[in-house]
C-alpha cells in the first residue's frame, strides 16, 4: 500500500505503474491520472496530475523522468516528488500554495519499454525499443527525437548509434504523445523539466546552437536560484547554463522543442553523480539525491508564481 | 545472479583526452572495439578535457589498457566489475521482496 512503499529503492516498471494507480486512489482530492497515449511496444504512458482543483486554467509544471532508460534515478526522483507533494500539502505552506496555484504533471517513466528492458535484459539501454526496418539495431534516443533542428549536430543518422534521432521527428509514439500534449497545454504550461543523469548539471536551452536564448536574464536567475537550493541540502555542486556550452551541442532535443513550442521555463536535469558510480547510483544515495532535487524543482515552481 | 551475470568482469573507464590529438586516437582506439559510451553518448561528442566514461566487455579490457598505455593517455577504471556494483545497486533485496 502507499504507506509501505519503498521510496529509497529502485522499482520495476509494474511496481511504479501500481504506485501510480495507488496514488491517484488514495488522494482524490489532489491527484489525477491519465494516460497520453501508448508506446512502441502498446504500454500505456501514464501521467499524475497533482494539484487542487481549485479552478480550470491553472498554470501548470510538465516534469518527465526515464527519458533515457538507464538512468534509473529519474524515474526514482518523479516519484519522491510525488510523495512529498503529497506528504506536505497539509503542513507546508510553499507546497500548498504550489498545490492550490499550480498542476503539476508528473510522467514517472517516459520510456517504458526502455525501461522494462533495461530491467529485464540489459541494464545498460537507453534509447526507445522501436525496430528499424533496414537494421537489426533497435530504439531511437527520445532526446533526439523531438522536431526542433531535428537530426544535425549531436544526433546521428545511424540506427545502431545511442543517439540516433530516429527515422523521422517524432517517430517515436512516446514522443509524439507527450509532444502533443505540451502542444495542446502550451498556453497552461510555464515550465518544463526533464530529469536524466548523470553529471549534475543543470541545463537550459538552446542545445542545438551557442545562442542566448530571449528571456535568458530570468532563466538565468531561476537555474542559478534552484542550483543554491540544491547545494543547501547538502553541499553538492550542480553546474549550470546552456545545455549547448555546458556540456555539447545537440539537436532534437526536449528541452528545445518545449522552449520553441512557447513555454518561457525549460530545464534538464542530470543528476548525481559525475562519474563514481555513474548509472548505477546506489539505493542509499537515492534519498540525498531526491531531496535536494526536491528543493531545486520547488524554487523553480515557485518562481513562475512571481513576475520575472 | 542478475541479468544472468552478463556483465562479470566487465569495467568502466574513464579517460582523460588532454589534446586534439589525443581526442583523434581516443576516438580511433574505441571505433575499433564494441563499446558502450556512458559519457559523452556518442564517439563524435568526445572532445578535450572532457572525460570519457566507458564500460567495456570483459573480454577487450585487456586490449583497451594496452593500446591507452602504448598512447600515453591518462585514464583510470572506476568500475572494476560492473557485475557487482549491478548486484549492489539493486541487490538481492529487491528481488527478495519481489518474491
Amino acid at each position: 500500500s502507499a504507506s509501505q512503499y519503498d521510496y529509497e529503492v529502485y522499482h520495476s516498471l509494474e511496481e511504479i505503474q501500481s504506485w501510480m494507480f495507488e496514488m491517484n486512489r488514495t488522494n482524490p482530492d489532489l491527484v489525477d491520472m491519465f494516460s497520453v497515449g501508448k508506446s512502441y511496444e502498446g504500454r500505456p504512458l501514464y501521467v499524475l496530475q497533482l494539484g487542487k482543483r481549485s479552478r480550470p486554467q491553472k498554470k501548470a509544471v510538465w516534469i518527465d523522468c526515464g527519458v533515457h532508460a538507464r538512468e534509473w534515478i529519474g524515474p526514482a526522483f518523479c516519484q519522491w516528488f510525488v510523495k512529498e507533494a503529497l506528504s506536505s500539502y497539509k503542513h507546508d505552506s510553499v507546497m500548498r500554495r504550489l498545490l492550490n496555484q499550480l498542476n503539476f504533471y508528473i510522467m514517472p517513466v517516459f520510456n517504458v519499454d526502455g525501461y522494462h528492458f533495461s530491467w529485464t535484459t540489459d541494464r545498460f539501454w537507453r534509447k526507445t525499443r522501436s525496430k528499424n526496418r533496414k537494421f537489426h539495431c533497435r530504439g531511437v534516443d527520445a532526446n533526439r527525437n523531438w522536431k526542433v533542428k531535428w537530426c544535425e549536430e549531436g544526433a546521428s543518422s545511424h540506427p545502431c548509434d545511442d543517439t540516433y534521432c530516429g527515422p523521422y521527428p517524432e517517430s517515436e509514439p512516446e514522443v509524439k504523445a507527450v509532444a502533443k500534449f505540451l502542444r495542446k497545454h502550451k498556453k497552461r504550461v510555464k515550465a518544463y523539466i526533464s530529469i536524466h543523469a548523470y553529471a549534475q548539471m543543470l541545463l537550459y536551452p538552446y542545445s542545438y546552437k551557442y545562442a542566448t536564448i530571449p528571456n535568458f536574464n530570468c532563466v538565468e536567475s531561476a537555474a542559478q536560484t534552484a542550483v543554491s537550493a540544491l547545494y543547501s541540502a547538502y553541499g553538492v555542486k550542480y553546474r549550470y547554463g546552456p545545455a549547448s556550452t555546458t556540456l555539447y551541442v545537440t539537436s532534437g532535443s526536449s528541452i528545445d522543442w518545449a522552449y520553441r513550442n512557447g513555454i518561457p521555463y525549460t530545464f534538464a536535469f542530470e543528476l548525481r553523480d559525475t562519474g563514481y558510480f555513474g548509472f548505477l547510483l546506489p539505493e542509499s544515495l537515492i534519498s540525498p539525491t531526491c531531496t535536494e532535487t526536491m528543493r531545486a524543482v520547488k524554487t523553480i515552481a515557485t518562481g513562475l508564481l512571481k513576475k520575472c | 545472479y542478475l541479468y544472468n551475470n552478463r556483465y562479470a568482469g566487465d569495467q568502466v573507464f574513464r579517460i582523460h583526452p588532454n589534446t586534439e590529438e589525443e581526442v583523434g586516437r581516443v576516438k580511433s582506439i574505441l571505433g575499433h572495439l564494441k563499446v558502450d559510451l556512458w559519457q559523452p553518448n556518442s564517439l563524435s561528442l568526445i572532445a578535450r578535457n572532457a572525460t570519457v566514461d566507458v564500460h567495456v566487455k570483459s573480454n577487450d579490457t585487456l586490449r583497451l589498457h594496452t593500446r591507452l598505455k602504448q598512447e600515453h593517455i591518462s585514464y583510470h577504471v572506476f568500475i572494476t566489475n560492473l557485475q557487482k556494483e549491478i548486484e549492489k545497486q539493486t541487490g538481492y533485496r529487491s528481488s527478495r521482496r519481489r518474491r
